[in-house]
């Protein structure tokens, strides 16, 4: 142990296992998930190389093959809360994105809360035991975040009782969807539903990409990888161009909008419900800026520990850089804002829960909180996460640039949350929306609740200030 | 500048309402901004984008005050006196350095003077003292595992440069002592010299 570390942890005025407990929520969690993350760590079948000193296509594979082995390991060891599943998805990985982060964390989901019962049937479970991998493809290379604005037809034939789903456009070809190029044989393709010749708006299908055996694409089926990217380097995003394709009928998700076999459409009880995954979403990536933020902290504020450099005093030995005011001033206000942005996103995470539970109940009041919220404080924290983990990085001097100090490879896999699930500026202009009307009913002196409901006392808390 | 400080910056509950009086105000300037453009185009969606700015300013102060609020109310929850004092701290210390950062919008709409701002930011300077102690446990407790951390710089042992010259032994360009590269570009041109 490097003595300046041990200095620091006996020193310090508070137990630190008493302080883990509390983030956890609990002792028992605690145990729990180290226990989980032990499973993971020590599994022999799961350890590999360094990432960094591998090419594109090595850390595909490394990761698809690990994937594949995780989902075996989850069964085996009958993980099965959620939770627990990302934990221990979080320890394979090592907190890397892989083949199947949208297999499970959208396709599943998406099944799971927008899928009827029958659905879910025929579904759930071959997805579950992987032989339907599946990936959430919305976003098209031509428009993302305004989602009203996508162009992919899904097109009734109630003589057949089939969709039919085009690309109509070169800008229409789904483009970034994780795990589309090379790993996935089904896709949720968000596309706009025609029934005799009128649009009723974007809805979901269940569409089969890569034959089932072979994994050859279906006819009429253009797919593969969009190339490299900044980060990412073992995900396959890919694109997905459709010519014609057909699929019965039982493909569209219909728990909340139905299209019946005659072609009569019954609209679902809130147009916000299709977006139901991309809010789930954009709760846990407030969580998630504070897992990389703190993670950053942790590194800096580490090394800052043990880093000595030039003098404070003349003749003395060189202090920690962590006795500088300015290096101070860089780390710790990101530390309280990793702890910060902890406890929100448990909040929303919560939050979630609880607002999907009164949506099952067929309570949708909650609705556009969720959403307002939700779109705010990802762009709100994914900003700050990703600013301060380069913060972060060069609080760190010169090393911080080295991979092995794990801050870069900690930047590029956390900065795309601030454009995907919706570029962070029009999130906010989402979460202005609806503080502008919750402001307009206040002024006319209906009572708000939920976080706006400081907009109701406006009047009486603004006085004019004596300047 | 001799009127008393309207809040205790110390003060948590204070500190929560600043916030909240700071994000009333921007979304209260917004909306009047809104309709300013409204007057003078008569066209909704062209007022809106012509107070874009405004209005991204309001949520993110919405979206501040709602991180400075469930940050206080985790503060209520907390029964260990040691971990109490320290979120605390952080607490302070987050809500501080924040306005700080956004004095321009407190000094607007007179939730803070001059001198109260100069207030913050010296006290912001004595928690960074206050914080300096518990910082390395502070980062222990979030309980990352080296294996996760994946970082030569943040490993639990600080044993840092030992392991940083290791990792870089690693690299694919240290297999061999002299790389082919050398032999089929730099060598012919050497022997030309």
């Amino acid at each position: 142990m490097n003595p300046d570390l041990r200095r620091e942890r006996e020193s310090a005025t508070f137990l630190t296992e008493s302080l883990t407990h509390l983030l956890d929520g609990g002792p028992e969690k605690t145990r729990r998930r180290r226990e989980i993350e032990s499973l993971a760590l020590n599994d022999p079948d799961l350890q590999h190389e360094d990432p960094n000193f591998m090419t594109y296509s090595e850390r595909y594979d490394a990761a698809v093959k690990k994937s594949s082995l995780m989902v075996k390991k989850i069964q085996e060891n009958a993980i099965s809360n959620p939770e627990e599943i990302i934990f221990f998805k979080r320890y394979v990985h090592r907190g890397w994105p892989e083949p199947l982060d949208l297999h499970l964390g959208m396709f599943l989901p998406t099944i799971l809360n927008q899928a009827t019962p029958e659905q879910q049937d025929r579904f759930f479970m071959p997805a579950w035991n992987l032989q339907i991998i599946g990936t959430y493809a919305q976003t098209e290379m031509g428009h993302g975040t305004f989602i009203r604005g996508l162009e992919t037809t899904a097109t009734y034939d109630p003589s057949t009782q089939e969709f039919v789903l085009n690309s109509p456009t070169v800008t229409s070809i789904k483009w970034w969807p994780g795990g589309l190029g090379k790993t996935s044989n089904h896709a949720i393709v968000l596309a706009q539903l025609y029934i005799q010749g009128q649009c009723k708006g974007l809805h979901a299908f269940i569409v089969p990409i890569r034959k089932m055996g072979t994994h050859e694409p279906l006819p009429g089926v253009i797919v593969g990888d969009i190339g490299p990217k900044f980060g990412y380097d073992q995900v396959d995003n890919g694109f997905l161009k459709l010519e014609n394709i057909r699929i019965p009928r039982e493909n569209m998700l219909m728990r909340y909008a139905k299209v019946m076999p005659d072609g009569t459409y019954l609209k679902p009880p809130s147009d916000k419900l299709t977006y139901g995954t991309m809010v789930f979403i954009r709760c846990m990536i407030v969580g998630e800026s504070a897992r990389v933020l703190s993670q950053a902290c942790t590194i800096a504020v580490r090394y800052s520990a043990v880093r000595h450099q030039s003098e404070l005093k003349p003749g003395a030995p060189e202090p920690q850089i962590l006795d500088y005011q300015t290096q101070q001033y860089k780390l710790f206000p990101l530390l309280a804002t990793a702890y910060a942005f902890r406890f929100v996103g448990n909040f929303m995470r919560d939050m979630y829960q609880r607002i999907t539970a009164d949506i099952n109940d067929g309570d949708y009041s909650q609705l556009p909180e969720l959403h307002s919220l939700s779109a705010g404080l990802k762009a709100f924290t994914s900003w700050v996460a990703t600013a301060g983990i380069e913060e972060c990085r060069m609080a760190c001097g010169g090393h911080g640039y080295s991979r092995s100090s794990g801050l870069p490879d900690i930047y590029v896999t956390f900065t795309p949350s601030c454009t995907y699930e919706g570029e962070n500026t029009v999130m906010m202009l989402q979460t202005a929306r609806y503080l502008f009307k919750s402001y307009s009913q206040a002024k006319s002196g209906q009572r708000l609740s939920g976080t706006v409901s400081y907009l109701s006392d406006l009047h009486s808390h603004i006085q004019p200030q004596q300047v | 500048a001799n009127r008393p400080p309207v809040i205790d910056i110390d003060d948590v509950s204070r500190l929560v309402e600043a916030y909240k009086l700071r994000a009333a105000s921007l979304v209260e300037g917004a909306a009047h901004n809104y309709h300013v453009e409204l007057g003078r185009r008569n066209s909704k969606e062209e007022a809106w984008n012509n107070t874009a700015i405004d209005l991204v300013r309001a949520s993110e102060a919405h979206c501040h005050y709602v991180v400075v609020k469930l940050f206080a109310a985790k503060l209520t929850e907390i029964t260990d006196i040691s971990v109490h004092d320290v979120l605390c701290t952080l607490f302070q210390l987050y809500a501080l350095y924040g306005i700080s950062k956004n004095s321009g919008d407190f000094l607007h709409a007179g939730i803070f003077n001059d001198q109260e701002i100069s207030q913050v930011q010296q006290r912001v300077k004595e928690l960074l003292t206050a914080v300096r102690p518990n910082a390395v446990a502070l980062v222990d407790a979030f309980d990352y595992p080296d294996a996760i951390l994946s970082s030569v710089l943040g490993r639990y042992d600080g044993n840092v440069y030992e392991h940083m010259f290791e990792w870089a032994k690693r690299s694919p360009l240290n297999k061999t002592e002299v790389h082919e590269s050398f032999y089929k570009y730099l060598k012919p041109l050497q022997s030309k010299l």
